[in-house]
């Protein structure tokens, strides 16, 4: 028996609509601490891991460890029936080949039920250990979607630098170059709006700008974003998910030249 | 143009 009820429910509706096109189908993994995803793309250049903690949900049952594969793309079709502000309640049955997403108004008046087919997913599970990285920046979510989009239009792949002057992103395509410098700048009326860079060591990395672009559909998920790099390390982009959890994009680096 | 390396480069099966 798995019932899961989240007030807020465009959480995952976000949630869904972040990973949706890295991804086609993961396992979700329930467990009584919270559910968890972990996916790579089809090219097994991108992961993303996504963590919901059970103390985000008004009321969370999961009497046993349970692994349900999802289509991703189904499953946004039917949380794009919930409205915004509709509470969110996934059920499963054990042993059964589907799952259950009902919707309810705030106000109760109106209550849907979809029921998804479940599906069989050999997905390799990948151990990600704890690393030191050399540097990470924090800063807002907003900001480095506009920087990613705005150099995919002129380049194919970004050089992020992190030096003690601050982080720079560039690219260089047929029609030009493009460099954006970020000064960490911690002055601001509100927290989220700083740019915060914890350097231990330079680093100069090369990553696709398609992949960094789809990570940016997280946006609407935190106000802030997190990048950490290390040499020879895919680099996270972390959005954390308020008082829940979090998504995590990991991508692999271009190799030098 | 830099070669794209793959995330099982860098993490194992588990």
């Amino acid at each position: 028996m798995l019932e899961l009820r989240l007030v807020q429910g465009s959480l995952l509706k976000k949630v869904l609509e972040s990973i949706k096109d890295l991804v086609n189908d993961a396992n979700f993994d329930f467990s009584s601490s919270g559910f968890s995803l972990q996916s790579m793309d089809s090219s097994h250049v991108a992961l993303v891991a996504l963590l919901l903690k059970s103390e985000g949900f008004e009321h969370y049952r999961c009497d046993r460890n349970t692994s349900m594969g999802m289509n991703l793309g189904n499953m946004s079709k039917m949380l794009k029936c919930a409205g915004n502000d509709d509470i969110i309640t996934i059920k499963g049955d054990d042993g059964s080949d589907t799952v259950t997403f009902m919707f309810e108004s705030p106000t109760q008046d109106k209550i849907a039920d979809f029921e998804m087919k479940l599906m069989d997913i050999d997905s390799e599970h990948l151990g990600i250990p704890e690393a030191e990285y050399h540097a990470i920046v924090k800063m807002p979510s907003a900001e480095f979607a506009r920087i990613c989009k705005d150099l995919a239009s002129i380049g194919d792949t970004v050089v992020i630098s992190v030096t003690k002057e601050g982080v720079k992103f560039s690219t260089r395509g047929d029609i030009g170059t493009a460099n954006i410098v970020l000064r960490q700048n911690t002055t601001v009326d509100k927290p989220e709006d700083a740019t915060v860079i914890e350097m231990n060591e330079p680093v100069s990395m090369t990553f696709a700008l398609r992949y960094m672009n789809s990570f940016t559909k997280a946006t609407p998920l935190s106000n802030t974003v997190t990048i950490s790099m290390s040499p020879d390390l895919p680099v996270v982009v972390e959005y954390k998910i308020a008082e829940m959890g979090y998504v995590r994009f990991y991508l692999a680096p271009k190799m030098e030249e | 143009v830099n070669p794209q390396r793959q995330i099982t480069a860098f993490f194992s099966k588990t």
